[in-house]
């Protein structure tokens, strides 16, 4: 199964 | 104070119908560049960005900034009362409690108007770095929302491949696989039914079509969609509006 990544760990806060 | 007239409702209509499944409270960044909104998805999965040039608007005063934190479903009620072509006011002091909707028929004869609450919503804002994306395919918003509907009747998440030959759309699930290919061409006619491909490497990330079919709930704002990828970066699917853009973040799914 593949899994799903979240997107804050891409983006950070401001 | 912000005093905000847009020539159709169905702009703001369009934006709030294609996110509110999406995003129940969020904030609209209100300054003199116009009316901005981030949000995260409650599973933090999408980000939604949108943007209202104030040029978008005629006229368009806002003297400080002011976040307007709305119910989306409160505003969805509000704004099913205005006619696609009505004319919109929004209107909010410097610190609201409410925002104030009026809407103008275009013949003048009919005006209504609407007071909603607003709601303290403390928003994480989160950078979106500059990216140069690996591919970029421009294609008919209705195409994209035809492929994700096809292929959510059998798989949970699509695999977007795209290489020199094109952009591959495909799934699996338990009833069997299914692909869509689209190779790049120009229509000569309409611009807008053209499918554009440019490529600097190739890529191949997996999603869930879930969000992908949700993000689709755009398509009547534009006919055309860009999708913007690089492996191993959520994918951007961007909607023009006349003076701004809808935008949707998807994080992809990694391993197998």
């Amino acid at each position: 199964m593949s899994s799903q990544r979240s997107i804050s760990s891409f983006f950070t806060p401001v | 104070m912000l005093e905000a007239r847009l020539e159709q409702a169905q702009i703001l209509k369009k934006v709030v119908e294609a996110i509110k499944d999406l995003v129940q409270d969020c904030n609209f960044d209100c300054n003199d560049a116009g009316i901005q909104l981030q949000a995260m998805d409650n599973s933090h999965v999408a980000l939604v960005s949108m943007k209202l040039g104030s040029e978008g608007f005629s006229p368009y005063r806002c003297d400080r900034n002011i976040a307007l934190g709305i119910n989306l479903n409160s505003l969805m009620k509000v704004l099913r009362a205005a006619a696609n072509e009505d004319l919109l006011t929004l209107k909010a002091e410097d610190q609201p409690d409410s925002l104030n909707l009026l809407f103008e028929s275009s013949s003048q004869d009919r005006l209504s108007e609407y007071d909603i609450k607003l709601m303290d919503i403390d928003q994480e804002h989160l950078g979106i770095p500059d990216t140069e994306y690996a591919a970029t395919i421009t294609l008919p918003s209705a195409e994209f929302q035809r492929i994700c509907r096809d292929l959510s009747a059998l798989s949970e998440s699509v695999s977007i491949e795209a290489n020199k030959d094109g952009v591959k759309f495909a799934c699996s699930g338990d009833i069997g696989n299914g692909s869509v290919t689209l190779r790049p061409h120009t229509n000569v006619e309409d611009e807008d039914k053209s499918t554009k491909i440019e490529l600097t490497e190739p890529v191949n990330l997996t999603f869930s079509l879930k969000y992908l079919v949700n993000f689709c709930k755009a398509s009547s704002l534009s006919a055309t969609v860009r999708l913007c990828l690089s492996n191993e970066v959520p994918l951007l699917v961007e909607y023009q509006m006349g003076a701004g853009y809808l935008r949707f973040y998807l994080a992809p799914k990694i391993g197998d």
